[in-house]
């Protein structure tokens, strides 16, 4: 699974996903990245957010629109609410990781196994990548 | 309006090869995919370009790259055979599209956005979404343009792993490709 969220110079937000699920899966089996607020969710009064994981976890608990509930309700800032969340998950046999941004600051990468293929570009443009933790 | 500064995420998957037996090409390999998808979306960003054509293009740029599982080197289902899922959202009006199943089109986030565009739904799969996107115009590719040797030996290692009733050891990077 790839995914990817932005925000412009005009405050606007965008969440993308894409993937072809897992190894063997049977035919027919849909994850969570095509279902909105599931793996892939966008709201200008929140934020973006792209999902990798347990499809089926991150389905049932509609993981990107809660993370975006949690913010709009001012609840949690957004890089507490993404920690939260992707551990709460990670208790629920909810493996992966997710991708974050809101409508200001920086972008918000937290995942709870081994390892997330990730990166963002900083105010600047310049780029960072990562692997393991 | 007042300007806001631009940011921009990728992920790649959460399924990612153990560190230690990821050797320094391979681990190359992986950054470089990762830069030039950041690359992709920071251009367009940096010039003014709506949030959308962003990630729209940095999510093309990994379906591209056959390491990543999605688009071409997409993992291969228990048939052998991949299917693609993809979706797209924009903040401001929440406008969203998305396809489930489907096996053609080179950028499934494409077809994607022209369900969101141009076909009145969010969501579409299988055979409708494939024929709606052909009737769109979309470009149609071989299930063989997206197989890499790599996924289809991760299903064959799969398959006989359920034939034999052995448990599951795979790693994150095998189960989630």
């Amino acid at each position: 699974t790839v995914g990817a969220v932005a925000r412009d110079v005009n405050g606007g937000l965008a969440a993308a996903t894409s993937t072809g699920g897992y190894t063997a899966k049977r035919p027919g089996r849909v994850g969570d990245a095509p279902v909105i607020g599931a793996g892939t969710f966008a709201d200008d009064a929140s934020c973006a957010v792209s999902c990798t994981g347990s499809g089926e976890v991150f389905i049932r608990y509609t993981a990107s629109a809660e993370l975006a509930a949690r913010v709009r309700l001012g609840r949690e800032k957004l890089d507490e609410a993404a920690s939260r969340l992707i551990a709460e998950l990670g208790a629920r046999d909810g493996e992966g990781g997710m991708i974050t941004v809101g409508a200001e600051g920086a972008p918000v990468l937290v995942f709870n196994c081994s390892g997330m293929y990730r990166g963002y570009t900083d105010e600047e443009g310049v780029l960072w990548t990562a692997i393991h933790r | 309006m007042t300007k806001t500064l631009p940011a921009l995420a990728i992920h790649g998957g959460a399924g990612t090869v153990p560190a230690h037996q990821l050797d320094n090409e391979s681990r190359a390999a992986y950054h470089e995919g990762l830069r030039t998808a950041l690359r992709a979306g920071w251009k367009l960003l940096h010039a003014g370009a709506p949030a959308l054509d962003a990630v729209m293009a940095a999510v093309k740029a990994l379906e591209d790259d056959t390491l990543f599982n999605a688009g071409r080197g997409a993992v291969l289902t228990s048939a052998g055979r991949p299917e693609m899922d993809a979706a797209i959202m924009r903040g401001s009006d929440r406008a969203a599209g998305a396809v489930a199943g489907i096996c053609g089109p080179r950028n499934p986030v494409e077809a994607a956005r022209l369900v969101m565009e141009q076909s009145g739904h969010v969501l579409m799969m299988g055979k409708g979404a494939e024929a709606f996107l052909r009737e769109v115009g979309m470009e149609f590719l071989p299930a063989s343009y997206f197989e890499t040797a790599r996924r289809r030996a991760a299903l064959e290692l799969e398959l006989a792993r359920r034939a034999s009733g052995a448990p599951d050891i795979r790693t994150d990077a095998d189960r989630h490709g």
